[in-house]
């Protein structure tokens, strides 16, 4: 069984597309076979994996909906053992759909846990969440073992955290018993900023060891990767950006070495 | 009757209630009197007007679901003629709330249209969109006369456009006819970054005069002033992002004059 970890923060623009991504890439360049799941009807996880958008026929919107067999939605990427579950504007009304269905929080539970799954031999599942705590969050939430949490060291970010919180904790209490909190990570740091400063010490103080020892700095090499959709690791290994999501991806392994 | 706005996008952390908020503020110190919507469950724009979450009892739920008169909801802020709908979590139900009412459309659209919003006569309403193209958002297009579209100069920013632009012309074929683009505005520009000066090529050549032709740069005393509960231009009206934004409202208030 992988280990299946959501990247979700309903704060808008906070680095959870950057860090799914880019987290994917340290742990296949460590030996992982992974699969991202992109759960945002935007669809930038797949467009910053290469997927182009007339390659989108079966996307997550079929695996929840359709009940497809997850072996026809995935999809290989450019980069070795990193596959993707692509996704477009389809999902977006897969929000409103789901409200009658009576299992609705744990459609993508059941997608991911398919006999085929286990024949797939994946290590870990990111699942890249969009910005609401929708039904589409809470499918995440439901169906992962872990929450990562990408947070800006800006000032509107920090307010949002509480709310997650409570969501992870309805989740745990009503139906997902085990899930935990992988990490919050600090994202689009610039050290020479009193605000940023500011809400890191915020941030450890409150959350304690919650909060990953990598910090990701503000990198416009993290920026440029997507146009060329390629990982930073690909695109320049050397970048400031890359070292960190490297860090943060050994952070990880050291926690769920790969069996 | 107001000049309704809505300001949004999709996608996430794009500077949607960054532009609402300094937008307003540009306009009452030029004489206008504004209503700003707190219509996103995140409350951030309730929080940078200085809203104090405790002081949140009536909200946009209130005047969606409830249909509350309009007068109890709206409070004053500290920025003289600037008025606010605030908004709390509350607010994450109501999508999935509305999705049963018959109306659901034009809930906001009612509700901004009660015979007491003539008595308060504002010049302009802005409603701050959360990130996503849900009822909420669908809501706000239904009730505005124009929207206003915050772009961040990134890459991802670029590709939810199209989805955007669809969504507008929809809601203009089954809801509301008059329903204009107000313009794009550039936001988190950097004119010494590659990606930037190439995203803002990109949109003047596909979109022409509707790009704004204030550019708001990238400056950190936008992302400082909402700390202490302040548009940017009471918070430090000599910089680059107040200049901005400043400029902003003078080119809105070059089609939209005060009477
Ligand atoms: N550390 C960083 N340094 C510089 N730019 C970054 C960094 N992390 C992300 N970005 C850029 O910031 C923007 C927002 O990041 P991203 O899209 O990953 O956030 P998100 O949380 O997934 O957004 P959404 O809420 O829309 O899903 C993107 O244009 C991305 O390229
Ligand atoms: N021009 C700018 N320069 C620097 N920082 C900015 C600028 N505009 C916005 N910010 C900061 O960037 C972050 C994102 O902006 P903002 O919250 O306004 O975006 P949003 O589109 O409303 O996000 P959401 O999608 O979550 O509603 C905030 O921390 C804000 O303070
Ligand atoms: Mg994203
Ligand atoms: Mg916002």
């Amino acid at each position: 069984m992988p280990q299946i970890i959501s990247v979700a923060n309903q704060k808008g623009g906070v680095g959870k597309t950057t860090t799914t991504i880019n987290l994917a890439a340290g742990l296949v360049r460590s030996g992982a076979k992974v699969l991202l799941v992109d759960l945002d009807p935007q669809g930038n996880a797949s467009t910053g994996l290469g997927i182009d958008p007339s390659d989108r026929n079966k996307t997550t919107y079929d695996l929840l909906i359709e009940h497809d067999p997850v072996e026809q939605i995935i999809k290989p990427t450019r980069t070795e053992n990193l596959y993707i579950c692509p996704a477009n504007a389809d999902l977006a009304s897969a929000d409103i759909e789901m409200v009658a269905h009576e299992k609705r929080s744990f459609l993508l539970h059941d997608a991911l846990r398919q006999p085929a799954m286990q024949d797939l031999h994946f290590d870990f599942v990111l699942i890249d969440c969009p910005p609401s705590l929708s039904l589409l969050t809470v499918n995440a939430l439901v169906a992962s073992n872990s929450v990562l949490v990408p947070l800006q060291t800006e000032f509107f970010a920090l307010e949002g955290l509480s709310q997650l919180m409570l969501t992870i904790r309805e989740v745990r209490q009503s139906a997902n018993a085990a899930l935990r909190i992988e990490g919050v990570v600090l994202t689009m740091h610039d050290a020479r900023n009193r605000l940023s400063q500011q809400v890191e010490a915020d941030a450890r103080k409150t959350l304690g060891d919650l909060v990953f020892k990598t910090v990701i700095p503000r990198n416009v090499r993290l920026s440029e990767a997507p146009s060329f959709a390629q990982s930073v690791l690909d695109y320049d290994p050397s970048s400031k950006g890359a070292e960190a999501y490297w860090a943060l991806s050994q952070e990880i392994l050291r926690r769920h070495p790969i069996v």
